[in-house]
Order: structure tokens, then sequence, then C-alpha cells
């Protein structure tokens, strides 16, 4: 949905948590 | 104010407390306003944010108050891409990648960490080629400053602020991890230890820091995967 706002801090939080780098 | 508004202002070439001031505002609007709002501020917008960026960035003596200016370009650039509309835009805009990589300043923490954090979050979103780009940029970046590519990273990660330590490994785990090939994993890990990060490492370890060591952790992790794999 291009309406919605938030990506760069769900991409942030994801960084912090280290969610972003489990191996896919 | 509407985008126009800042559109036109930022056009008749500000500087200074009235800049500042300008983006501080714009800011504000970009991440209090709906999607339809950045659109409308739009690629013209953007365009200018970048210039902007890049005449800060090439003044050899910048003031205190061009030094917040640019902290707070990165700033709107942060709120302008927080939706897909602007993320692409960004990603699709050459300059700026190369601008972001060049506004790593280590004498400059604050805003590093929050230019180091978009780089990262731009190295995990993006397509396969999107991190071939951000390494692009950032080897641009070293040959400017005539350095090694990775030398601003660990300079950052040796610096007092414990949130650029933990924005330079979060860059390192995301330009290390996100390759599909192992030699291309094994060669930038080697090429960070290489620069310096061996040693830094045994320092960040001993930080009490839950942050830092979530970062820490997932490097030791990958390393170990990476050569098991190897």
């Amino acid at each position: 949905d291009g309406d919605e706002t938030g990506i760069m801090d769900d991409l942030l939080e994801a960084l912090q948590s280290g969610a972003a780098f489990r191996r896919k | 104010i509407s985008p126009q508004e800042f559109l036109s202002e930022l056009k008749s070439g500000v500087t200074d407390e009235k800049l500042f001031a300008c983006l501080d505002s714009l800011r504000v609007s970009l991440t209090s306003n709906p999607v339809s709002w950045v659109q409308s501020f739009g690629h013209e917008g953007l365009g200018l944010l970048l210039d902007i960026l890049e005449r800060l960035l090439l003044k050899k003596h910048q003031d205190k108050v061009d030094k917040k200016s640019q902290h707070k370009v990165i700033q709107c650039l942060k709120a302008f891409m927080n939706n897909k509309y602007g993320l692409e835009r960004i990603l699709g805009e050459e300059k700026s990648l190369a601008l972001l990589a060049r506004a790593m300043d280590p004498c400059q923490p604050a805003m590093m960490t929050d230019v180091v954090k978009l780089l990262s979050a731009i190295c995990i979103v993006g397509e396969e080629n999107t991190l071939e780009k951000v390494l692009e940029a950032i080897t641009s970046a070293g040959e400017r400053l005539e350095m090694s590519r990775f030398s601003p990273i660990v300079q950052g990660l040796a610096d007092r602020s414990v949130q650029l330590q933990v924005a330079c490994m979060q860059l390192i785990n995301a330009l290390v991890t996100s390759p599909d090939e192992l030699d291309f994993r094994l060669h930038i890990r080697n090429e960070f230890m290489r620069c310096g990060l061996r040693e830094i490492l045994p320092n960040l370890g001993a930080i009490k820091n839950e942050a830092l060591d979530i970062q820490l952790k997932v490097f030791e992790e990958h390393k170990e995967e990476d050569m098991i794999e190897f």
C-alpha cells in the first residue's frame, strides 16, 4: 500500500532487534 | 505551510539560520502529514534537499549552523523515505546514496548515527543490486577522502558515542550478511577486519550495552555460519 507510512521506522526497528539479519 | 511554499523557500537559496529553521519545519511537515503531502513535495523537493546536502558537504569550513542544517537534511530525508513512495524515489536517485555515503563523518557523531542507520536500512530493503549501489557509493566516498572505503565506519566504532557504535555495527552486519554469495560475504567481512575491526571488536565486547550486544552477537553468529559453509 503506497499510502502507508512507517516503512523506515519498521526497518530501523528490525535492524535494532537483529530480526533483519535472520537467515532467509 | 504547503509543499509548494517549502519548495519556493528552498529554491530561493536561503542559508544559515533561515535555512535551518526551514528544514526544521519541513521535517515536522514530512513526518506529520499524509503520504499525499510527501508526494506533492515530491521529486523536486528531494532534488532540492540533495542539492542543499551537497552544498553543505562541499563547504570546507562548516559553521555550527551548517552542521546543524546538514543533520536536519538527513532527518528530512529519513522522514521523506518513511513511506513506499519516498523510499522508491531515494533508491531511484543515484545522487542520494552517493551523498549519504559522503555524509558519514565521525567528527559529527549524532549526524553520522542517523546517516549510517539510513544506509543500513537501504541495504536490507532493496533489490539485489541495492547493496552493490550502497557499496559503490561508500567506495566513491572513500576515494574522495583518499582512504580505505570502510575507514569512516570503523572510526565510528571507536567513537565515545554508543549510539554511533551500535549504528556502525548495524551497517557492518547489513553489508556483511546481505550478499547471497558466500565469497562476497567473506570478502566484505575480511576487508572490515583488515581495516581495524579485528582490533576494535574486543573493546566493543567489553561495553555493557544491550543494543550493542545484539549486533555483536549477529556478527559472530553469521561469521561462524559462514565458516561452516566455507
